[in-house]
This record gives C-alpha cells, structure tokens and sequence, in this order.
C-alpha cells in the first residue's frame, strides 16, 4: 500500500 | 489506525462540530471566511469520490460521509440561512491565486496520472492552503472569538496529529507517501503563527487580537 491509487486516510 | 490518526480524526470532527454549532447557536457566521468554507467543500468533494470505487472500513467510509455533509451544511447556513451576518467586506482573499497553481501542481506532481489520482492530489495540495482566506480574515479584522479560534486550533491540530501518523506509520508500516507529508507540513507551518497566539492568548482567557 505505497500511495498509489489507495488512500487509506481521510 | 493508531492513535495519532484517531486523534487527528477527532480534532477534524471536533472542528468541523464547533464550527457548526457555532453558526447554528449564534445564528450568525460574523468572523468566518466563506471563502475557506468554499475551499473546503471542494477539497472533500475531490477526495472522497473514492467513496464510490474503493471501501476501506465503515468508520473511513463514514467520515467522509460526515465531512462532505458537514462542508456544504456550513456553506447552506453561510450563503443562504444566515448570509446576512457573513462579513463580505473582510473575505476578500483571492482564491483563484490558490486554486490556479494548486491545479497545475496536481497536475505536475501525482502518484498516477488518472482522473481520480488528481483530484485526490488536487485535494491534498488544497486542503493545505485552504485556511489561507480565514487567516486573512482575522489578520485584516485583527482579531477572533474565542469559538472561531478553539475551532482553528482544531482544524491545525488535525494535520499536525496526522504529521506524527506519518512517522508512526514509516516506521512501523514502512508507509510513507511524499504528497501528503510535504502538503501536511505545509498545511501544518501555515497555522504556526496561531498557535503561538491561541496558547499564549487564549487559554490565558484573553480574546485572540493582533498587535496594531
């Protein structure tokens, strides 16, 4: 889950 | 989730709460800049569209729900409901000088070159400057009630927790995602100045005023 494309944060 | 992000989330929560309340209970917006309120619509619109292609847990999903509801409850009470109490004359930062360069950053530097990428960057690069009309506002009026400063400290609070997430999160995930740190300590140095006045003025019980 490095950045890309998945953002896991509001 | 650890603890920093938890705090961080309910700082945001708390903000966007007191913001509200205070609106509401006053019946009146004198002392908040339509202009960031805008901003900030736009910046959970662009961000959470994500909502409709990627599910992360309810209480992810659920936040987001609350702070785009939350943006555009503020702008309905600010530009219809009590538009008469909004100070025109003191919001007058020029948003397009925010809006231009923060488009064609997101547009230079993103993870991914795809619609939904750059509107989250767009949004990350945004949210980081969005505050900027408000901390105009109460430099041009030189001063804040106490509720739009507690609400202030709230909101810088949020970024600097998530500053602290960060570290926690390369250190012990091996996480790390350069756009939302450089744009979180950006967003995190712009409320510096307030927070030195918030700590040394307000919780004293003194009114947040500038010097002349």
């Amino acid at each position: 889950k490095e950045g890309n494309n998945f953002h896991d944060e509001l | 989730m650890n603890i920093f992000r938890l705090a961080g989330d309910i700082a945001h929560l708390l903000a966007v709460i007191i913001l509200l309340l205070k609106i509401w209970k006053s019946r009146s917006c004198a002392g908040i800049s339509g202009r960031s309120q805008l901003l900030f619509a736009i910046v959970y619109t662009t961000r959470y569209l994500d909502l409709l292609t990627n599910f992360v847990s309810i209480y992810n999903s659920v936040m987001k729900v609350v702070f785009i509801a939350a943006s555009y409850a503020t702008l309905y009470l600010m530009y219809m409901k009590f538009k008469a109490t909004y100070d025109h004359n003191h919001d007058t930062f020029r948003i397009e000088f925010l809006l231009i360069p923060v488009t064609a950053l997101a547009l230079l530097v993103n993870h991914e070159f795809s619609v939904l990428e750059i509107l989250w960057t767009f949004s990350i690069y945004l949210e980081s400057v969005a505050i900027l009309p408000q901390l105009f506002m109460v430099s041009k009026t030189g001063e804040a009630e106490s509720i739009t400063s507690h609400y202030l400290f709230a909101l810088g609070s949020y970024r600097a927790l998530y500053l602290l997430n960060w570290i926690y999160r390369y250190y012990f995930e091996g996480f790390f995602d350069p756009i939302a740190v450089v744009a979180g300590v950006v967003q995190t140095v712009l409320y510096c100045d307030f927070f030195y006045l918030y700590i040394t003025k307000v919780l004293k019980g003194k009114k947040l005023s500038l010097p002349a």
